[in-house]
């Protein structure tokens, strides 16, 4: 199984459409390999995507850097798969 | 599970668990449900559909599927409650009741299979279909993006390596095609239902344009008394409307494409996240999600079997 480990999701909030155009730059850099769970629309709707742990400070930097707000919604993927593996096999067990 | 009862809706299961269910599901109802077969998957998986029909011949339909995206595994999980659901309503609840005595219901739970068990096995984001693409590294086709309307235009990437890569040709992907082919076989599908999650929308077509559609009155009318019911239950927030006015444009759209062969009633939903947990939903909000989601199936249904055309 893939391993998600120190990989966060970002919510992002861009304030204006010169933002979303900032975040979508982003999303055109392959060697991030960012995962948008919703893509960049328009300003006010929530943009999340999955940062894999190595692209986290980039990805941070950029962001702080064009003073675009976010928060980390997830904070360790993996964490999260593991309690919904643990749950399935509890399940599985009874 | 020994049964349909003891099976545990509360909880993610695997493909052969959902196939065993669909099977226990036929057994236990054999003159309300049956399986059919619509083809194969890239890797060879049978892609099931369930049938619910008291009777007649090529009755006028409404199709279900959940899963197209295979790590939505909230939308499978609620496909699963909803085959269930119908079982047990019929005979019960008196508008149900009259809507599956005169309509037939085709529920598609697992239409990605290759997806979902790599989902299972290897990658849990993993969106796509599984299949091979010549020529590039990349595996998989966003099968969302790849039925024939406006295929291949702005609102999905040429790139097999993006997550919403398009393929080469429309209905390239055999799960695409095989839904195609059914629909234009059957020819009599009324309603056409694609659910996905997360974000909490009900939208109608257009995806691939800004022209809005013929009936978008109507549709419009119809996703708001849907999305009402819906959130009646928990308080749900949903919004509705076209796809490119809620969201984005998107091309090569299942609903664009059902709705472009004249299937009026064509909706896409994207189920809650209500928290911050994106795809993965915790399992205790699987039931709670299946629930709120079927009183805007309902209302979807019964306009549409009130409302023939």
């Amino acid at each position: 199984n893939e391993n998600f480990v120190g990989h966060q999701v970002l919510r992002i909030s861009a304030a204006n459409e010169a933002q979303v155009q900032k975040v979508k730059e982003l999303e055109d850099l392959e060697h991030l390999q960012l995962d948008f769970w919703r893509d960049p629309v328009r300003p006010g709707i929530p943009i999340d995507v999955r940062v894999p742990f190595t692209s986290i400070q980039s990805v941070k930097v950029f962001l702080e850097s064009h003073g675009i707000n976010y928060e980390i919604m997830i904070e360790d993927i993996q964490t999260l798969l593991d309690e919904e593996q643990k749950q399935m096999s509890a399940f599985q067990a009874r | 599970a020994l049964s349909t009862k003891t099976f545990n809706y509360a909880t993610y299961h695997t493909l052969d668990e959902i196939y065993e269910f669909m099977d226990l599901l036929v057994t236990e109802n054999p003159q309300l449900v049956s399986k059919i077969q619509i083809g194969n998957t890239f890797e060879g998986r049978p892609i099931y559909v369930l049938k619910f029909s008291t009777g007649g011949t090529n009755r006028p339909a409404i199709w279900i599927d959940t899963g197209i995206h295979s790590r939505e595994w909230v939308t499978q999980a609620s496909g699963v409650w909803f085959a269930k659901k119908i079982t047990e309503d019929y005979g019960q609840d008196a508008a149900f009741t009259a809507i599956l005595d005169n309509m037939d219901i085709f529920l598609e739970i697992v239409t990605n299979p290759d997806g979902f068990a790599y989902t299972h096995k290897t990658n849990r984001m993993w969106r796509k279909t599984r299949s091979r693409t010549q020529g590039s590294l990349c595996v998989g086709v966003d099968p969302n993006r790849n039925w024939d309307a406006g295929f291949g235009l702005a609102g999905a990437s040429s790139n097999p390596c993006s997550d919403t890569y398009h393929g080469k040709f429309a209905n390239s992907e055999v799960e695409v095609k095989s839904i195609v082919d059914f629909v234009t076989n059957h020819g009599n599908i009324k309603a056409f239902i694609s659910i996905h999650s997360y974000s909490q929308l009900l939208l109608y077509p257009y995806g691939y344009t800004s022209e809005p559609a013929p009936d978008k009155e109507e549709l419009d009318q119809l996703a708001k008394s849907a999305v009402t019911a819906l959130t009646s239950l928990y308080g749900t927030k949903y919004k509705y409307g076209s796809i490119i006015d809620t969201i984005y444009q998107a091309s090569g759209s299942t609903v664009d494409w059902t709705y472009s062969q004249g299937i009026k009633y064509s909706f896409t939903f994207e189920l809650r996240d209500t928290g911050l947990r994106g795809f993965l939903l915790p399992a205790s909000q699987i039931i709670p999600t299946a629930e709120e989601t079927w009183l805007a199936l309902l209302t979807i249904m019964d306009h549409t079997f009130k409302h023939p055309y």
